[in-house]
């Protein structure tokens, strides 16, 4: 997550995944809005906190198969720049998702409970908790 | 050059950046694939798409996973498909050119069925042969048959026991002498003579300070001995004297005892990188801060320097400054094996420690003679100047090979001398259609991605050997442009040096 | 040939490619329908 324009790419997919919501005609635009924020943490959840080890051998002795990749970025050191970056992304897709719903109830309790679902693995407390 | 006082001649090393829209294209390629691996293993998890690899079976299934599946998810989905690239079965001498097995796979590379048709005369740009010694004929080759006749072709003990030859003996006081050392020791294999030796040398209480891209052979050494190991930054003096510094001022974690010994672990040529290590400033810091230094000259003995002599010659250095010098006879001497060189009572401590001399069976006669023929060679003592000219081709090869290279506007990393290429291709695509475009062109070509890469610096690694002719080479660069071509609406072989230029 | 080097559909089978271009031109012609829009 440290690589060159890896940040770029990760901004851009995103982008493109809401032109895609965006597009699909029948959609109204909060209903859009919280389908890009509920999707984005879905996979993100799904990618950083849920899949655990690496999707090729490394030469570790195994130590990575237990660990999920947010816990294995920068080799478990806390509050880097990837993870800082990581962790203010869904809360700005949050505040743009909760303005474009115009503060609607049911979208900020689903914006808030999926919000939620990306940050709390994030805190250094649960590195590692199970 | 930094500190270009400590240099005898110019450190020109290059290591330009990935374009940024080559980068996100990158990126987006992995994307595309993974999405559709995890595609491809739901179709197999239903039965849908039919599944090669090992599996427990069902009656197992309730023990523990055999498989983590995850993480072959790379090698079954990305992998397989372009793996016609690699392990190609040759049937001739890896020299400048070799003869190819044809294969022909009817489920994208899940088997392979051979044509039982040759590839005739592909021009070998993936082996380590820089100096051309990988011949079935000439000096070499007679002198390893007539050992073969002599000693026959192994020895059925460890050196420890009664495995020591006096083969061996005159192989070690060559290399001694070639190294301009006290004493060395030989060893059967090259990656074991690292990941054996290292544990002798260093234990609990000991801090090994290695290069991030060290080779793996010394990542597994410096795991087995036990020490805390700490990584600088790849041929980085900054980060280098920097942990230096911490480790002294700090000690031991928790106790804070001052270390046993800190030991430097480098390479002399990084054969990923075509980097050249900075010697002449790592041994100035082992000087001022007291620490040890292992120099792994696997790539560079023999293919660098005036003599030969490695990447201590070619910077003119004094080889008593490197503590512990090691090397292997793979790469430049058409052999196999390696060797640790340095002081007298090192090299008799390790004869009593080193696993390698307790457990493993003697170096082969024939390659030990395969080794002392091609080392006189390059020394000059068989009477003949074959070394020296090959030393000289190599020079040039390595000048001319990556002048062209860059000239036609491909990014090529690493140090202007080293005579391993590595050629950026970056997209994981390009690795698989890269290989296949050359070999169509009778060309061999050594292809690297990700994870054995940085996932955005996928490249082909050409190593330059004295056996290539001018016009070899000529023929592998106009093979190029021809790929440059292909490549060219790619863009991202134009590197920024040649548009600005 | 640069289309498919460069979005790795080089490494796949030709029916996942017909898969993802299919995708590609639905997606995109959405894209432009809902600018026109």
């Amino acid at each position: 997550m440290n690589s060159r324009g890896i940040w770029l790419a990760y901004l851009l997919l995103v982008t493109m995944l809401h032109v895609i919501l965006l597009s699909i005609p029948v959609l109204t635009v909060p209903l859009v809005w919280t389908l890009t924020n509920v999707i984005h943490n879905l996979v993100m959840y799904l990618f950083l906190h849920t899949v655990k080890g690496t999707p090729f051998e490394t030469p570790d002795q195994g130590k990575a198969c237990l660990l999920t990749h947010w816990e294995q970025m920068d080799n478990g050191i806390q509050f880097t720049s990837s993870r800082k970056f990581l962790t203010i992304s869904p809360i700005v897709l949050y505040i743009l998702a909760s303005f474009y719903t115009k503060y609607d109830a049911t979208h900020f309790l689903v914006n808030t409970g999926t919000l939620l679902s990306v940050l709390l693995p994030k805190l250094p407390l649960f590195h590692g908790v199970r | 050059t930094t500190n270009a006082s400590l240099y005898n001649k110019v450190f020109v090393e290059q290591f330009e950046e990935t374009p940024l829209l080559v980068a996100v294209l990158t990126y987006m390629g992995y994307g595309i694939l993974t999405i559709f691996g995890y595609l491809r293993d739901f179709l197999r998890h239903w039965g849908m798409e039919k599944c090669h690899v090992a599996r427990e079976r069902e009656e197992q299934k309730d023990f523990v996973p055999l498989y983590q599946d995850f993480e072959n998810f790379y090698t079954r989905n990305l992998y397989m498909r372009i793996r016609d690239n690699w392990n190609r079965p040759i049937c001739s001498v890896p020299g400048a050119k070799m003869d190819l097995l044809e294969r022909a796979s009817k489920d994208y590379n899940w088997t392979f069925q051979h044509t039982g048709k040759l590839v005739k005369d592909v021009i070998n740009m993936g082996s380590y042969n820089y100096l051309g010694f990988a011949e079935n004929t000439g000096r070499c080759a007679d002198a390893a048959t007539e050992s073969t006749h002599h000693y026959g072709i192994g020895v059925g003990s460890t050196r420890y026991e009664m495995g020591n030859l006096d083969i061996h003996e005159e192989l070690e006081q060559l290399v001694a002498r070639f190294l301009g050392v006290e004493s060395s020791m030989a060893f059967g294999m090259g990656f074991a003579t690292n990941s054996m030796n290292i544990p002798a040398l260093a234990g609990k209480g000991c801090l090994i300070l290695s290069d991030e891209l060290n080779h793996a052979s010394l990542v597994l050494g410096a795991r087995l001995s036990g020490s805390i190991i700490r990584v600088f930054k790849h041929n980085n003096m900054v980060s280098l004297e920097k942990l230096l510094r911490d480790a002294i001022v700090h000690g031991q974690p928790r106790t804070r005892r001052p270390w046993k010994k800190i030991l430097i672990l480098v390479e002399g040529i990084y054969s990923m990188e075509g980097s050249i290590v900075r010697l002449p400033e790592v041994i100035a810091l082992k000087k001022r801060y007291k620490a040890f230094l292992y120099l792994d000259e696997a790539h560079s003995i023999g293919a660098l320097g005036p003599r030969g002599g490695g990447v201590v010659d070619y910077f003119a250095l004094d080889p008593k400054d490197v503590d512990i010098m090691m090397g292997t006879f793979t790469k430049s001497f058409g052999a196999a094996g390696g060797y640790i060189g340095g002081k007298r009572e090192l090299i008799d401590y390790l004869r009593s420690h080193s696993h390698s001399a307790i457990y493993a069976t003697s170096m082969s006669p024939p390659v030990s003679q395969q080794i002392i023929t091609s080392m006189k060679i390059i020394m000059g003592e068989d009477g003949t100047t074959l070394g020296v000219v090959r030393l000289r081709q190599l020079s040039e090869n390595t000048t001319y090979f990556r002048r062209k290279l860059r000239e036609m506007g491909f990014i090529i990393y690493g140090n202007d001398d080293s005579p391993v290429v590595p050629m950026m291709l970056y997209m994981p695509a390009k690795i698989g259609a890269f290989g296949r475009e050359m070999l169509k062109r009778n060309i061999g070509t050594v292809v690297v991605g990700f994870p054995a890469t940085p996932i955005i610096e996928s490249r082909a690694r050409f190593c330059v050997s004295a056996a290539h002719t001018r016009d070899i080479l000529d023929t592998d660069i106009f093979c190029l442009s021809i790929c440059h071509s292909i490549g060219y609406f790619l863009s991202v072989y134009l590197s920024l040096n040649r548009i600005f230029s | 040939y640069q289309y498919i080097l460069v979005t790795a559909l080089y490494m796949l089978k030709p029916l996942v490619r017909t898969i993802f271009n299919s995708i590609l031109i639905s997606v995109a012609g959405m894209a432009v329908n809902a600018g026109y829009v």
